[in-house]
């Protein structure tokens, strides 16, 4: 099965 | 002081239409080359970037750098009291903890304004790297709305895939099986019913319908959306909005458990 990805994962907060 | 004109009022209608399904408060970040706007969905899967050049507004005065916290709801209920043809003026002085909207008629016999409160939103911005995208579609943005709907019917995900043949998306779900495959078109009367496929190599990836028909709400901006993709990195979602920016909507994919 496949989960969801968040954003965060991929993209740096700064 | 902070104002900005734009005869072409409607753009910002639409352009409030496609974010208010998906955020319900944003920072409009305007400074003197434009307004922006970053904000993630609530729960952190997709990403919204806004951007209105200042070039693109019919007078545009930006004294000092502000940051306008807004209920995106509230914004939109707005702006659903300016007529299509309407005049807008987005008003706030610096330092203000109210933003004015102003609506004129093309004869400029009608004249209404609205000023709504701003919030404070400590607002998260998210460093997007510069990607080469293993694949960039563009197609008609009305085609996609449609796909994403027709598919949306047989599960909660729908499976991109391009390839130099063209694009196919998949979904599947207890009714069975959806497949929709576009290729390229060879030839078109106009430009924008044309599917184009930019590949550097073939790519696979799997998105939650519900955010993908949320983005799809900006099929009112553009005649054409761009999709672009790399393997096991967010989906962009591209709608130009006339020639005086974008909304670009990144969606993390689904991956293996």
């Amino acid at each position: 099965s496949r989960g969801q990805g968040v954003i965060l994962q991929y993209f740096a907060s700064h | 002081m902070f104002e900005a004109r734009l005869v072409q009022g409607n753009l910002l209608k639409k352009v409030l239409e496609s974010l208010k399904d998906l955020l319900t408060e944003a920072s409009w970040d305007c400074a003197d080359t434009g307004i922006q706007l970053q904000a993630m969905d609530n729960s952190h899967v997709s990403l919204v970037s806004v951007q209105l050049r200042a070039d693109g507004f019919d007078k545009f005065r930006c004294d000092r750098q502000l940051s306008m916290g807004m209920n995106l709801t509230s914004m939109s209920k707005i702006l659903r009291c300016a007529a299509n043809d309407d005049i807008i003026t987005i008003k706030a002085q610096d330092q203000a903890d109210n933003v004015t909207f102003v609506f004129e008629s093309p004869n400029q016999e009608k004249v209404a304004d609205y000023e709504m409160k701003l919030m404070n939103l400590d607002q998260e911005h998210l460093g997007i790297p510069e990607t080469d995208y293993a694949a960039v579609i563009k197609l008609p943005a009305a085609e996609f709305q449609r796909i994403i709907k027709d598919l949306s019917q047989f599960g909660e995900s729908v499976v991109i895939s391009c390839t130099k043949e063209g694009v196919k998306f998949s979904a599947a779900g207890d009714i069975g099986v959806g497949n929709i495959k576009l290729a390229q078109t060879a030839s078109v009367d106009k430009e924008e019913e044309a599917v184009t496929i930019e590949m550097q190599e073939p790519v696979t990836l799997t998105f939650a319908c519900r955010y993908l028909n949320m983005f799809t709400k900006a099929t009112c901006l553009a005649p054409q959306v761009t999709l672009s993709m790399s393997p096991e990195v967010p989906l962009v979602v591209e709608y130009k909005i006339g020639d005086m920016g974008h909304v670009r909507y990144y969606l993390a994919p689904k991956i293996e458990d």
